[in-house]
């Protein structure tokens, strides 16, 4: 373990909540269930040390003093402490260790990050047990098992029996000595007993709820940055920063303005790296956009792309394009086979001829369906293939992903509620096989 | 292989999480190839993967991993300055 040299000089400490998880975002943590999981978090500590945590009111309105020693809150991005969340992902949280400053002990919980008190997205109970560790004057650990190892480690497990790693206990233990023979101390009766599982999931009664979360997209498309995912006549839209812009979807014709009335499906999006237009296909025909604009002389045949298939075949419908960052060309989808384009120098020209060997199996991208919704480069150049409610993350100019297990488009990108827990799904392209995770 | 851009964001982290020294604006001091080398050892070393000293997919999947925003060496600059006065 390691110590910051800093330490409470008493063992009587107050602590408060200023500020809960936005409900939009953490929408399974109610505040009396975040005040639940902060007292369990302070418990866990002095279990094992001689310290004794007071809870006091918070203060809404971000009084400086107001507060006690730890003052915890849920804040995002600039938050006037020197320290700046960076959205969704990357930085959960952080702590001042103890001292004399004014804000010493505080610890700051990202408010962008999806906070849970179950096994799906940031367990709070274990990142506060961390955040906490640093309050009292710990420093990262290299040590495994250790609760203050600097990456998030998923949930512990029964918030109620947890217990910290020897090398936590020796560390606290340094700093504010060992509590009676380092037995857990009398059970609090004001402790309030934490739900076994995660609280159900509030109902929706929004349909376009249903329609956003339960996936099967048209057309998803990484535009300038923002993530668009079409579905019907609508598209949500997620931005750089992770967040959604509304939820609720926009109309298509109101945004995309050229496209023939009536358009209620899109079959695949992408930017053209060479002039950031906007290709849109549809059916047998395609677009091209210049920024929300359609521009003049489109529809123009989908023919005029040249995929044909083995047989002499044209191609009369695209399911999926995107240009995959690692080499900056363009692949089109459609029907279990793809075709690469290199469109670096052809512009606006009409006549396009895919590169030669295509096309090719669909197959050869290892574990993702064969048919998928639409595929997109998204973060360090990595591809992301979509299918029904499902994502799955090929790293940067690979074939194969290191875990073939899907992720879920709705939780991570629309601000869907996890579903409930069901045995381990199928492999998608064999859906006889199961397949185990750890502890199955 | 490593872009340059996945590079320099890697010594963004390193410096970031006291791995290395933070850029100093008086100085314009470059980091040293071994420099950096060696903070990616430690950084390896400290999160319990294989210590190669070359930014590989095991250590861009590290730091991409969710985590806490304190460093994890803390005082890296001052033991540096503390051991220049003694010497």
């Amino acid at each position: 373990y390691a110590l910051s040299g800093l330490r409470w000089h008493k063992t009587d400490l107050t602590w408060s909540i200023h500020s809960y998880p936005s409900p939009s975002i953490s929408p399974s943590l109610s505040k009396d269930l975040v005040n639940s999981i902060m007292r369990y978090g302070f418990k866990a500590w002095s279990d094992v040390a001689p310290l004794k945590f007071h809870q006091l009111p918070g203060d809404s309105s971000g009084g400086a003093t107001a507060g006690g020693d730890i003052r915890v809150s849920f804040a995002s991005l600039l938050h006037d402490d020197g320290y700046p969340f960076d959205g969704r992902g990357g930085t959960l949280a952080h702590a001042f260790f103890p001292g004399r400053d004014e804000v010493a002990g505080d610890t700051h919980f990202d408010d962008h990050e999806i906070w849970s008190y179950g096994v799906i997205k940031n367990n709070l109970f274990t990142v506060a047990v961390h955040e906490f560790g640093h309050a009292l004057g710990l420093s990262h650990s290299s040590s495994d098992p250790s609760i203050m190892r600097p990456y998030y480690q998923g949930p512990v497990g029964d918030v109620s029996t947890f217990k910290l790693p020897m090398d936590d206990r020796l560390a606290i233990q340094q700093l504010y000595g060992v509590k009676d023979a380092d037995r857990p101390g009398v059970v609090d009766p004001n402790l309030p007993r934490l739900p076994s599982r995660p609280p159900p999931k509030p109902t929706h009664s929004d349909p376009s709820f249903h329609e956003r979360c339960q996936g099967g997209f048209d057309a998803i498309a990484n535009i300038r940055g923002e993530v668009f995912f079409f579905k019907g006549s609508q598209f949500w839209r997620t931005q750089r920063d992770g967040s959604l812009v509304s939820l609720n979807p926009a109309q298509i014709k109101n945004f995309w303005r050229g496209l023939p009335p009536g358009t209620n499906k899109i079959d695949a999006v992408y930017e053209r790296k060479s002039d950031s237009k906007i290709i849109f296909f549809i059916g047998s025909e395609y677009w091209v956009f210049k920024d929300t604009e359609a521009m003049a002389g489109y529809p123009r045949p989908l023919s005029e792309w040249g995929m044909r298939r083995k047989n002499g075949q044209l191609v009369d419908r695209v399911d999926a394009a995107f240009i995959w960052a690692h080499n900056g060309k363009t692949y089109l989808f459609s029907g279990g086979e793809y075709w690469r384009f290199d469109e670096s120098r052809k512009g606006d020209q009409a006549t396009r001829q895919p590169d030669l060997d295509y096309p090719r199996k669909n197959k050869l991208w290892e574990g993702i369906p064969l048919h998928m919704d639409d595929v997109i480069s998204w973060g360090e150049g990595d591809a992301y293939f979509f299918k029904d409610n499902s994502y799955w993350v090929f790293m940067k100019g690979r074939l194969t992903q290191d875990a073939v297990t899907p992720k879920s488009i709705g939780e991570d990108w629309l601000r869907c509620p996890a579903p409930p827990s069901t045995s381990t799904a199928a492999s998608p392209r064999f859906p006889q096989e199961c397949r185990c995770d750890l502890k199955g | 292989p490593v872009v340059p851009d996945q590079y320099s964001r890697a010594v963004d982290w390193l410096s970031r999480y006291g791995y290395l020294p933070p850029p100093d604006p008086r100085t314009s001091k470059l980091q040293t190839k071994e420099g950096i080398e060696e903070a990616i050892r430690v950084m390896q070393r400290f999160g319990g993967i294989q210590e190669t000293g070359v930014i590989d997919s095991e250590t861009v999947k590290l730091m991409s991993t969710p985590r806490c925003s304190l460093p994890d060496i803390v005082g890296r600059m001052d033991l540096r300055r503390r051991r220049r006065r003694k010497r």
